[in-house]
């Protein structure tokens, strides 16, 4: 079994590698490759090869060519549908964010509890009554729920998605949730980005 | 000097701690923190002595000890001025957004092209026209500019920041803006975490 971190790793090796790709680079060694991801030289070869992609010449890796297999090992060509409950301010700006569709993700659906908000809304992505949230996901085949509501309605949306049988959530409310081990889960704070903007700044 | 990844590992680090010091955990030992931050034991051992903190007894480190001290170190208690530039859906929802507050930062001002936009907003935060920009962030010493405006206009505010003497730029448009190598610079965009959803939910 691969660990979470190792995946995330390797999601930022796949990030790291389009961005060359794209300024036309060919190669590129596994230490150039960790200093880009704040990895070491040895991680990086364990991570590439845990997923068993060979490939490293004398000239490093071959960029496009790597960046093909991992995205192949890492099922990120397939498009998977997603949708968003809470459409307020930021649930309807991500209803418009273009960058969902680059990333491998199809936002199919969106819910609110507001019956007011639903009718005022002028989208092209079809937009739901949240009693409605089960009966859709199950028959989009909807596998990402993105939470978008205030902090105290976060967990009871959670556990209707779940039940609802979505197999990830991420959740943009500042509290933390509890679900099953078996749904991947994630929280979207940038608390992480303001703390190394404040610290880079004193050190 | 202390490279960007040291910084953002020691981040991480302190954020470990709140949790766990929210748990009451009294001490951890630095196996158990590499795991939580996805680090080796070596390298949290490592990262923590560069800043000078010492305190490792036979029971690991002292969990509210090594807070306060990080805490400290990356000057994360003193509270820091940020702005918003664009107060569309994703500016608005962040002109509310409560964690701000929490993690060391204060939203001072927002400012809109749009008179229409800035004179409908009921909001307790001061919001001002775009043409205010350099004097409101010279009068109120303000270190942070948030961007939150179509990609087109991301670079163009960007260098008006800039200009009008930030230290750090946290950039929500989905576009690469270019920033001259004193100013701190982060993307906010969540294509990791989706990245990591998609393959974790196929390995
Ligand atoms: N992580 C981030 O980057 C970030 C940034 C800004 C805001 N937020 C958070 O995102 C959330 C939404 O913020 P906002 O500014 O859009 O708030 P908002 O009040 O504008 O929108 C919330 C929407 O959720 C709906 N809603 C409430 N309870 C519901 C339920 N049980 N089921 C379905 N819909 C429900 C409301 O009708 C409303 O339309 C908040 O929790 C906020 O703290 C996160
Ligand atoms: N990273 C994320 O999580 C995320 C999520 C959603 C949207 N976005 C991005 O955030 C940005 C804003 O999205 P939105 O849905 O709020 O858009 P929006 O159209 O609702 O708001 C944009 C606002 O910016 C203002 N504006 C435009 N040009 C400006 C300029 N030069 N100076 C000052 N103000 C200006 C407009 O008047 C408007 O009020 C977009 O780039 C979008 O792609 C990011």
């Amino acid at each position: 079994d691969i660990s979470d971190n190792t995946i995330k790793r390797i999601c930022s090796i796949f990030g790291s590698l389009s961005a060359m790709e794209k300024r036309g680079v060919e190669f590129v060694s596994s230490k150039e490759l960790a200093g880009y991801i704040g990895s070491t030289e040895y991680t990086v070869r364990k991570d590439i090869s845990i997923l068993g992609v060979t490939g490293y010449t004398r000239r490093g890796y071959e960029v496009s060519g790597l960046k093909k297999e991992l995205e192949c090992k890492l099922n990120l060509s397939k498009k998977k549908k997603a949708c968003i409950v809470g459409l307020g301010r930021l649930g309807t700006a991500l209803l418009d964010y273009e960058k969902f569709q680059e990333d491998g993700f199809e936002i199919v659906a969106g819910f609110d509890c507001s019956i007011n908000r639903i009718e005022r809304l002028n989208t092209h992505i079809e937009v739901f009554q949240i009693s409605y949230l089960k009966d859709t996901i199950q028959q989009r085949s909807i596998e990402l729920g993105i939470i978008a509501v205030p902090a105290k309605s976060a967990q009871e949306v959670a556990d209707d998605l779940i039940e609802a049988g979505v197999k990830g959530i991420l959740n943009f409310a500042p509290v933390k949730i509890g679900v099953p081990k078996h749904i991947i889960y994630l929280e979207m704070d940038f608390t992480n980005a303001l703390r190394f903007i404040a610290a880079r700044s004193s050190l």
